[in-house]
Formats: structure tokens, sequence, C-alpha cells
């Protein structure tokens, strides 16, 4: 948008475009153009200047997705349980490795525990996970009841002095309702076996995912009290933006994001940089 | 529901003969909302929405329908046509050995719908040999051999350190030892912008000179899977989309985004994690479920 530019009803089409296009959806982007419209009123008749309605839109963004609770939680006692969940293929398994290597590199004591019993050569990815980033797992044979073996996993880390527990589990459609119950009842063995456990829910979300993406996080949310978005394949072109719905809807914030597939490609959540590479 | 809405759009239009552009507009409005909710391409709508305008402008209304049901009828025929219309894979000839590779990003459901693949082409009297080339994923090739064995079809692979062009080479010599007909080949998922690994699938088609290319879309996907499709397509000219997890909720609008996009039809529809969960793609089914 070079010079001025009337906040017409093309020109707000077109920026409708840009939020649809980053998977914003409907009612999201129909309520940042309605606060577009509304900060525009100052400007009376006059043209708008430059970048001002991208500038604005972005700020309005931040507005949806700033929040103290984002950062990543931490138990007063150790060790801290983190729960990962999600639907198929979107990354926990890779995000786990990450995360542990993290935690090892700040002298934490971190061990994953693969919960997911069911993926073919399941166990196997996150074993060579843990030997990347020099930590501990705790695993089953294929086929083995979740559950039990997040029960037996938790044991061990105490046995070990862990500082922190990762848990992983099997990608799950959020229609499957006998696999949500399985996730309700995995959470259940955490909170019997430590109070205030788990410490933090993450649920892995593909930045290329649609619209299911919100219904994803209300039905995640609904069988085990989700903490926070972990959002991956950032470095793609697709910009992740139903999170931004996600957060106005359930108040879950993003707290990680993945940016590739090797083992330090985890980073903070940046609100800043996601809300301008939407409009990259 | 879509055929609700657009009987309250078009309630005016009872006892008139015609549509006319005032009386569609409202009915467009809803099918560009219904579509956009279906993570339907921005710009598949505007097409689609432009194609339905033309047709249902001037058209009689039927008096045997509500004039709901009339554009609802106009436009799950207009979605069918797109979505599947004249797409048909071109016959294989012969004899000899055929080469079909699966592609695409990340997650996406390629070694899952390859295993799927080998049992299907099993069960319709082939000799399938599954070729395990993802040598970057911890543990992919652990994973189809799992899954092979399974659905009770030979995997072959290369210890580690083998490039993926030397185990397809290989692979192909493999089967034509062992009578294979047809080999299946897994490759890593990649990033459709990364230049470097799409180079790599460009070598190996070179290599392997598949019959059949197919790209692997999750169909959770939203906008990106045009950009995805774009890509893969304009390096290697796919043969046609695998689209995964159907048996999901999410209404699937990628898959007029991608039809819209490269003109490729979608042949196989992958609806469950079961090697059994796996069969041709209907149309006509993917259209009431993108109206919802
Ligand atoms: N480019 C990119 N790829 C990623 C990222 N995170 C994960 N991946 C890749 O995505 C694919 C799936 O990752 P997994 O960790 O197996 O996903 P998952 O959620 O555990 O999958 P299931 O257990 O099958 O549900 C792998 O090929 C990963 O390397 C990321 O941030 N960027
Ligand atoms: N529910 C469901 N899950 C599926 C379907 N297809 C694949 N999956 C699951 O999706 C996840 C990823 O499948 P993979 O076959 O490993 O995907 P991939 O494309 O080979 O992944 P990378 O090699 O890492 O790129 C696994 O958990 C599969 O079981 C499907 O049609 N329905
Ligand atoms: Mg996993
Ligand atoms: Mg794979």
């Amino acid at each position: 948008f070079r010079g001025g530019l009337k906040l017409d009803d093309e020109s707000l089409e077109q920026l409708e475009e840009i939020l649809l296009a980053a998977d914003v959806g409907m009612m999201t982007t129909q309520h940042l153009v309605a606060g577009l419209r509304e900060r525009a009123r100052r400007f009376r008749d006059k043209d708008v200047p430059a970048d001002w309605a991208m500038n604005t839109l972005k700020e309005l963004i931040l507005d949806e997705l700033q929040h103290e609770t984002s950062a990543p939680a931490l138990a007063e006692n150790p060790p801290t349980i983190v729960l990962v969940v999600g639907v198929n293929g979107v990354g926990k398994t890779t995000a786990i490795g990450k995360l542990a290597a993290r935690y090892v590199r700040e002298g934490m004591t971190v061990l994953l525990i693969a919960g997911d019993t069911f993926r073919a050569a399941a166990a196997e990815q996150l074993a060579i996970w843990a030997e990347r980033a020099g930590c501990e797992i705790h695993s089953a044979q294929e086929g083995a009841d979740p559950a039990s073996v997040v029960y037996d996993g938790l044991a061990h880390a105490r046995r070990l002095g862990a500082h922190m527990v990762i848990i992983d589990t099997a990608g799950r459609l959020h229609t499957k309702t006998h696999l949500m119950a399985e996730l309700s009842k995995i959470r259940r063995v955490i909170e019997r076996d430590s109070p205030g456990a788990p410490h933090e829910t993450l649920l892995v979300q593909d930045a290329s995912t649609g619209q299911t993406g919100l219904v994803q996080a209300r039905v995640f949310t609904e069988a085990t009290q989700v903490t926070g978005v972990v959002l991956t394949k950032l470095d793609g072109t697709a910009k992740g933006g139903v999170t931004i719905a996600i957060r106005r809807e359930l108040g879950l914030p993003v707290k990680w994001m993945g940016v590739g597939e090797k083992l330090d490609d985890l980073e903070l959540f940046d609100p800043e940089a996601f809300a301008a590479a939407i409009f990259n | 529901n879509l055929t609700d809405r657009l009987n309250q759009a078009l309630r005016r239009v009872r006892g008139q003969s015609h549509l006319t552009e005032k009386n569609i507009q409202e009915a467009l409005r809803e099918v560009r909302l219904a579509f956009l909710e279906a993570d339907v391409h921005v710009g598949a709508v505007k097409e689609f929405i432009a194609r339905v305008r033309e047709r249902a402008l001037g058209q009689e209304v039927l008096a045997s329908l509500e004039p709901g049901q009339h554009a609802i009828k106009v436009v799950y025929e207009e979605l069918t046509r797109m979505l599947g219309g004249d797409a048909l894979l071109d016959p294989i000839p012969a004899g000899g050995l055929i080469v079909t590779m699966l592609c695409g990003l990340q997650g996406s459901g390629k070694t899952t719908a390859c295993a799927k693949l080998a049992l299907k082409m099993k069960n319709e009297g082939r000799r399938p040999l599954l070729v395990a080339a993802d040598v970057y994923r911890p543990a992919a090739v652990e994973q189809l051999k799992v899954l092979g064995e399974k659905v009770d079809v030979p995997v072959f692979s290369q210890p580690q350190g083998a490039r993926p062009e030397q185990i397809v080479e290989r692979a192909m010599a493999f089967a034509r030892a062992e009578g294979r007909d047809l080999l299946i080949l897994d490759t890593a998922g990649r990033l459709h912008i990364d230049e470097r690994m799409m180079d790599e699938l460009v070598r190996i088609r070179k290599l392997a000179s598949p019959q059949r290319i197919f790209l692997v879309i999750d169909s959770m996907v939203g906008q990106d899977a045009v950009r995805q499709a774009e890509h893969f397509n304009s390096r290697l000219d796919v043969s046609g989309v695998i689209l995964s997890k159907l048996d999901g909720d999410a209404r699937g609008g990628v898959a007029l985004s991608v039809r819209h996009a490269i003109g490729k039809p979608i042949v196989f529809a992958s609806v469950g994690e079961k090697p059994a969960d796996f069969e041709a793609f209907h149309p006509d089914r993917m259209a009431g479920r993108i109206l919802g």
C-alpha cells in the first residue's frame, strides 16, 4: 500500500484476504477488521497513512496474543511433568526431543516417557532423540497399555531424581472418542502420581492446520486441560493463524515454536515475529 | 447447514421465475462463508463463486424445488465437477516394473500410505516391494519395516549411510531379480520450499522414472495446501494426490483447492490408521463433506 490509502471496501477486502490466507479464519478476521475500522475513525474522511492499516492489524493481533502466562511451566518442587498431546503427524515426538535437549543444556536431569505404544517404531524414534539430547528414556513393548507405561515411567523418574519428565503420547484425531478417553485416563494417572501434575500439557499443532485446529484445541482441552501450544513447521510457508482464534476463545497461549527438524530448532514463541510473518 | 442458510438467503425468490444478481448475492455470500470455513483456498473460492454466479444467473427457478435447494443443487453439481469430473490417471503400460513414488510434507502420512497402497495392490494381484528411501527421519526405516510386516509385503532398505538415490537404484535391481512387479518408494517428508530436498526428489525421479508420483496431503491443511501442491507439481509433474486423515472432521476444502491449483486428480483417500483404511477417492462424497 503506497502513499495513502482509502480504507474502502476494496482495500479492506485485500487485507481480509491476507488474514484468511494465513488461516486466521473468518470469525477472527472479521473481528480484527472491525477493530481496524474502529481505529480508522479518527482519520475521518482523509486517507490513512501508508502501512498504517497493516501495522494496526499487527497491533490488534498482538493484543490478542500477549499474556503473562505464556512462559513454560516449571514445578515448585521437581520433577516438572510435561504431557505432550496432539493429532497425528504434527511433530510431538520431535518437539519432545528438542525440549529435552534444551533442559539438559540447562543442567537438568531429564527423563522421556515413550507413552506412544501404538505407532510403528514410535519408541525407537523417541530413543534416538533421547540419545541426541543426552537424556534417559523409559519405554515398553509396542502394544503395552499407555497409562501403565506412564505410571511405570513416573516411578522411574523418581528413582532417577529427574528434574524434568516429558511424556510422549500417540497422535490421535480429536474425533475419536475412545482415544480421547484414553488420553484422559493417562492424565488421571499423572494427577494421582504427583500433586499439581501435569504441570504443563502441551498441544502440538502443525502451522499449516486449517480451521479444524480450533476444534482440536477445544476437544483436547476438554480431555486433558491443555496449558499451551507448540506451533511446529513454521520454517515452511504456513502462518499458523488459527492459533489467534485458539487464544481468543480458549485463552491458550502458544509457548513454543518448531522451526526445523534438528535438535535446536525450537524457540520460545515470538508474537511479534508471528504477527509480522502473516503480512510477509 | 448450508441448505438451511441458502434457503434463508433466498426466501424472497419464492414466487419469482428467475434468479437475479441481486437475489443470489446473499446466497453467494453464504457459499463463500461455508467454503472458507471448510479451508478452501481464497483463490479457489473466488473462482468457484464466479462460476456458480454465471450458472445461476438467469436460471429458471424450478417450481418443484425450494430456491435454496435449487441453489444447493447448482453448487453441489459444480463442486462435484470441479473435484473429480474428468480426472483419470493414464493407464500404465502392461509388463515391466511399475514404480510408484510417494512424496509430500513432513507428517502428511506418506509412510503409512505406502503400506496401505502396498496392501491394496497386493490384494489386486500385484507383487509389491516397499522401498525405505527416507534416510533422515529417526527410525523411518524401522517404521516401514514394521508396517511392511503388518501387510505382509517385503521392505527393501539399506544400512545407515546409504543415499536415497543408491537405495532406489539397488531396490530396482532387487525387484527385477526377485520378480516383484511394483516398487513403492517412501521418501522423506520435506518442505516444498527446501530447494536442496526438492532437487533430491527430482534426482530420484530421473533415476527411477516412476509411472506414478503421488503427492500426499494432510486433509487438515488449510490455506497452505495450494503452495505445497504448486511447488511439488512444478518440480515433479505429479500424477495425482492422496488425501490423508479423512477420518477426521476437517471439512476437506483442501481437495477443491488442490484440484483447482494443479488440475491433477485426487486418487486415493486415507481414512484411518489401520492398513485397510484406504480407498479410492469419491468426488461426490467430498462435495457433500465440504458443503457440511
Ligand atoms: N520442517 C519441520 N519439520 C518438523 C518440525 N517438527 C517436526 N517435523 C517433522 O514432522 C514429521 C513428524 O514429526 P513427529 O515428531 O514424528 O510427529 P508426531 O506428532 O510425533 O507424529 P505421530 O506420533 O505419528 O502422531 C517428522 O518428519 C519431523 O521431522 C518442524 O518444526 N519443522
Ligand atoms: N487417523 C489417521 N491417521 C493417519 C492417517 N494417515 C496417516 N496417519 C497417521 O499420521 C501420522 C504420520 O504418518 P506417517 O506415515 O509417519 O507420515 P509421513 O508423511 O511418512 O511422515 P514423515 O516421514 O515424517 O514426513 C502417523 O501417526 C499415522 O498413523 C489417516 O488416514 N488417518
Ligand atoms: Mg510421535
Ligand atoms: Mg515417513
